[in-house]
């Protein structure tokens, strides 16, 4: 599993 | 989506509003900087193509990023070509190779990984953190701003401004935290404070932005 942070900010 | 991140996406807009309306009601884009628009649309370029690779999270969000390359390319045409005899080059001379070149360099030491689209994100992330100066340059260097570009301005500070309460909301009750947004949303708003500190004692009090 990634651990990267999900980009839905803008 | 909580409030403090919808209500800095919503400053965002109005801030795009507000610097669309100053110029074409004035017919002019005096005292805005070039610059700095160029660094936005380099900014939402780099951020916000990830849309040609698929990375569509809700209707919102692809809205958003189409509407702010969009409205920042339309604002590039504006300076450059109706509204071109009505800026002055030679007040808009801050060193933008400093600043894509520290962006650049941020983005190869802070990035979540060694790929392209990573880089790409954290490049557009430290641009986007300090690609106010230019235009905080020439307010500065003119020791005045009219109004509505003062209102632009800190349009433009509340948007980041309101992602750092959104960031402690999604931390405590989400445990989301991405390091490298938050650090460059923390130096991006610090960079506003001396703007804000003179915008609130000056400008919302009813008197004209001047510099002491």
């Amino acid at each position: 599993e990634s651990e990267k942070p999900a980009k839905d900010e803008l | 989506m909580n409030i403090f991140r919808f209500l800095g996406d919503l400053s965002h807009l109005v801030s795009i509003w507000l610097l669309l309306h100053k110029m074409t009601t004035s017919k002019s884009c005096t005292g805005i900087s070039f610059k700095t628009q160029a660094l936005y649309a380099l900014v939402f370029a780099t951020r916000y193509l990830d849309l040609l690779y698929g990375s569509w999270h809700s209707m919102y969000n692809v809205a958003m990023k189409i509407f702010f390359i969009g409205s920042s390319l339309y604002i590039l045409y504006l300076i450059k070509v109706p509204f071109k005899p009505t800026r002055d080059p030679a007040i808009d001379t801050f060193k933008l190779e400093y600043l894509v070149g520290g962006a650049l360099i941020m983005s190869l030491i802070a990035n979540y990984e060694y790929s392209f689209p990573e880089i790409l994100w954290s490049f557009s992330i430290w641009l986007e953190a300090v690609a106010i100066l230019p235009q905080l340059f020439i307010i500065q260097r003119t020791g005045e701003a009219e109004n509505i570009t003062t209102h632009y301005v800190a349009a433009l500070g509340a948007y980041r401004g309101l992602y750092i309460p959104n960031w402690l909301y999604r931390y405590f009750a989400e445990g989301f935290f991405d390091p490298i947004a938050v650090i460059a949303g923390i130096i991006q708003t610090v960079i506003y404070l001396d703007f804000f500190y003179i915008y609130f004692t000056k400008v919302l009090k009813g008197q004209k932005f001047e510099l002491p």
